[in-house]
């Protein structure tokens, strides 16, 4: 497993995720998207990583995370959506919103924002069919009441590119 | 091959 000089997936996260940052920072996060595309597995390294800074008990470090997450989606093309679109990440987050694993414990905002993730991805992404199973499961037991408002046509959209620093 | 036993311990999490 090769690592690429300088900066790894693993410090690029480090960073996009600090609960330190006082606001999400786009110069990482894009870095992190750039960083799986050069990697040869990047997208499988790069989903246990995020599932991990997801499940984090600080909501902002978790909240960063569904946001480069997100990012992701949008920027790391088939190979990433292949990825998230396996139970093996997609149960990850379920764990999250369940009462039955973390949701008791996790704020409302962190639990949220993986139901509109989730909705958003079965409307783009309809071959990912294992999405769209984890999301009919969660509306059968009652954790998603009714379908989130996201506007679908601008779901996958690629995020803003990193905005240059002020000389 | 690799593929396919993956896809086969592929679940969804029990509820």
């Amino acid at each position: 497993m090769a690592e690429a000089e300088g900066e790894s997936l693993e410090s690029w996260l480090n960073k996009a995720t600090n609960p330190s940052n006082r606001q999400e920072d786009w110069e990482y996060i894009i870095g992190f998207c750039d960083q799986i595309n050069k990697e040869l597995e990047g997208p499988q390294i790069s989903v246990r990583l995020l599932a991990h800074k997801i499940q984090s008990p600080q909501e902002w470090e978790a909240v960063q995370a569904l946001t480069v997450l997100e990012a992701c989606m949008k920027n790391c093309g088939r190979r990433f959506h292949n990825e998230v679109g396996k139970f093996r990440f997609l149960n990850e987050l379920i764990k999250v919103v369940s009462p039955k694993y973390l949701g008791d414990r996790v704020s409302e905002k962190v639990k949220t924002k993986i139901i509109e993730l989730l909705y958003s991805w079965t409307v783009a992404l309809p071959e990912e069919s294992k999405i769209k199973d984890a999301y009919h499961m969660l509306k059968r037991q009652g954790i998603v009441q009714s379908d989130p408002p996201v506007p679908a046509d601008r779901t996958l959209i690629p995020s803003p590119p990193p905005r240059p620093k002020n000389p | 091959l690799g593929e396919e036993s993956e896809e086969r311990d592929d679940h969804l999490l029990p509820m």
